[in-house]
């Protein structure tokens, strides 16, 4: 599958 | 989030209070590199100006606001507030030899090729080499006042926790972010001879003194 970042992070 | 991540934005908080405190309380900004702290500026408001498009959480929000209040209010005490304090002459790493570097990392690594996450991904890489200024200072003027060293210490000790953080989350939400994790493993690299010293020689009372 694709990479889904979520910039949830600091 | 889990305990690892807390504790590095709770060591990063610190470390920007510590750094606060010997201001204040030394009333100077020596053994401080403006250049690293402003490029701290860049980094966060780089990263951060997703505040305006993407909510996460209060927490997450609050911490953002926090971060870009506190780096350019520092930038106001260094230039302006204790300006005399600060030796512009010992302060002398080339910035563009960061920025530059950086900008072209994120153009060729990105989650997508768009404006808000080229500039994300700038801003991870740039976070990663920031500090290299202040410790080439440290280098040059190879001694530092125990506070300081502290402020390094909480400051690599952030990224350094989130990499334990990075290893959680795979295993517990499958989650890889690539580009935060090899920027994340350099900025800690960076900090190992400093951490050595730290260790082996502020932890144990004495004052932190590089080898000649």
């Amino acid at each position: 599958g694709n990479v889904v970042v979520q910039h949830d992070e600091l | 989030m889990n305990i690892f991540r807390f504790l590095g934005d709770l060591s990063h908080l610190a470390s920007i209070f510590i750094l606060l405190h010997k201001i204040q309380t030394t009333r100077s900004c020596r053994g401080i590199s403006f250049r690293t702290q402003a490029l701290y500026v860049v980094v966060f408001i780089a990263r951060y100006l997703d505040l305006f498009f993407r909510y996460v959480s209060l927490y997450n929000s609050a911490m953002k606001l926090f971060f870009i209040a506190s780096s350019c209010y520092i930038l106001y005490l260094m230039k302006i507030r204790y300006r005399p304090t600060h030796d512009p002459s010992i302060d002398t790493f080339r910035v563009e030899y960061l920025l530059a570097p950086c900008l072209i990392l994120a153009l060729i690594f990105n989650y997508k090729f768009n404006f808000a996450e080229v500039l994300w991904s700038f801003s991870i890489w740039l976070e990663a080499v920031a500090i290299l200024p202040q410790l080439f200072m440290l280098q040059r003027t190879g001694e530092a006042e125990n506070i300081t060293t502290h402020y390094l210490a909480a400051l690599g000790a952030y990224r350094a926790l989130y990499i334990p953080n990075w290893i959680y989350r795979y295993f517990t939400e499958g989650l890889v972010d690539p580009i935060a994790v090899t920027a994340g493993i350099v900025q800690t690299g960076l900090y190992l001879d400093f951490f050595y010293v730290y260790f082996t020689k502020v932890l144990q009372g004495q004052k932190f003194e590089l080898p000649a």
